[in-house]
């Protein structure tokens, strides 16, 4: 905003269409910037950005399915979900320098970009698998394990197997296991999985709804694979594993877990409240 | 001549259609309105749309009112007694009747990818 820009105003004055460019100042530009961003609930502008953005494709789908859907509301339209007014879909992906998740497969998630005002209604971890010769599931991204280096001993040869989601009710000190809370679970059958990489989504919303009332709380996520044997791939089992993750790359990989929270910014409800008051004046 | 009469019919029928149309035109109805976010500079952090089809509503709304100008019965009421005493009261506004949400695809202060609906962000109608 510290030159003027060419602002184009596109309208139609009967059936011609006028086009007309002009310059507008830096000052007007900035008032109207300040009036968007203060429309989209954002203090300030974004930082310029030096890589490119990496959308999530579930996001953009997601952005597709929105738009053109001509509902008179602004809730999220997803069926079969409990996002109830949810209005805002936020990315968030796992923290690599954490220090926080000492065991496992854990993951760790920064929520302190989600406003005061905002009421989380749902969230959701994604986590993407590759299937190995359709016999063995390697999670990718958890803790950007090593393909390679896995021994295939460890990993067996199974063809479902149950993945659990835990919440880090108190972490460990050492290498001990800390004390989990599981909140959800999914029996993968890759018998039945045509694609060799597909994605499986979580239900954390409560785990997430702990760490909103005292972000203090935040331990993340342990993952845990659990073969028909019984056998739980955790540290113990995979302590072999190298740990790779590229620490410069903070925007998220194509694979990387991801959670999405939906949250309801209440300005719906404001202006719902608004109206019923004026129609009651009337 | 019957030529001359024809012509003169002819021509006061393309003029009366004409003052109707441009009379028609200048009716209450929606119309564009778009910022493009690059043109602005926005779209480093706008990823969807790449811009904003707002549209905005203007024209008379005289009377009779037909019945696509959507007029409440109020406004029907307020042109009435505007065409008979226009000191009296103003004529009906053109005014948006129907929004509908706008999806949003962008980057927060702090860089994390929000998709955002918000209420009542494009024209769908316009009425009196």
């Amino acid at each position: 905003t510290t030159s003027s820009r060419n602002f184009v105003a596109s309208y139609e004055i009967e059936d011609s269409h006028v086009e007309v460019t002009r310059s507008v100042e830096p000052q007007v530009l900035a008032r109207l910037e300040s009036q968007f961003l203060k429309l989209f609930g954002m203090p300030r502008r974004p930082s310029k950005r030096s890589a490119p953005l990496k959308v999530p494709k579930y996001l953009i789908d997601l952005y597709n399915a929105q738009t053109g859907n001509d509902l008179g509301t602004s809730n999220l339209h997803l069926p079969g979900r409990h996002t109830r007014t949810a209005n805002t879909v936020r990315t968030f992906y796992h923290l690599p320098s954490s220090t926080g998740v000492r065991w496992g497969h854990g993951l760790k998630f920064d929520l302190s970009s989600i406003p005061d005002h905002e009421k989380v209604t749902g969230a959701e971890l994604r986590l993407v698998f590759n299937k190995k010769n359709n016999v063995s599931l390697v999670p990718v991204g958890v803790d950007a394990m090593d393909i390679s280096a896995l021994d295939s001993d460890s990993m067996g040869s199974y063809n479902s197997v149950r993945v659990l989601v835990n919440d880090v009710i108190k972490p460990s000190k050492k290498d001990d296991e800390p004390h989990m809370f599981p909140i959800d679970t999914k029996y993968v059958d890759l018998s039945k999985r045509k694609k060799n990489s597909f994605w499986i989504t979580f239900d954390i919303f409560p785990a997430v709804s702990r760490w909103m009332e005292n972000p203090k709380s935040n331990h993340g996520l342990v993952i845990q694979v659990i073969h028909p044997n019984g056998q739980v791939m955790s540290q113990s089992t995979l302590k072999h594993i190298r740990v790779r993750r590229d620490t410069d790359n903070l925007s998220g990989q194509e694979n990387d877990p991801v959670l999405f929270t939906y949250s309801d910014d209440g300005v719906n409800k404001k202006q719902r409240n608004a109206k019923a008051l004026s129609r009651a004046y009337r | 001549s019957a030529n001359a009469n024809n012509n003169g019919a002819a021509g006061n029928k393309k003029r009366k259609n004409h003052r109707n149309k441009n009379r028609k035109r200048n009716l209450c109805s929606r119309h564009k309105m778009f910022v493009d976010f690059t043109d602005v500079g926005w779209n480093d952090w706008i990823v969807a749309p790449p811009g904003y089809h707002a549209f905005h509503c203007t024209g008379e709304c005289p009377f009779p009112m037909a019945e696509h100008l959507n007029a409440t019965n109020h406004a029907v009421i307020q042109a009435l007694v505007n065409s008979m005493n226009p000191q009296m009261v103003p004529p009906p506004c053109c005014v948006p009747t129907k929004y509908s949400s706008l999806s949003l695809l962008y980057t927060d202060s702090s860089d994390k990818i929000v998709l955002k609906n918000y209420n009542e962000m494009v024209v769908d109608a316009c009425g009196c």
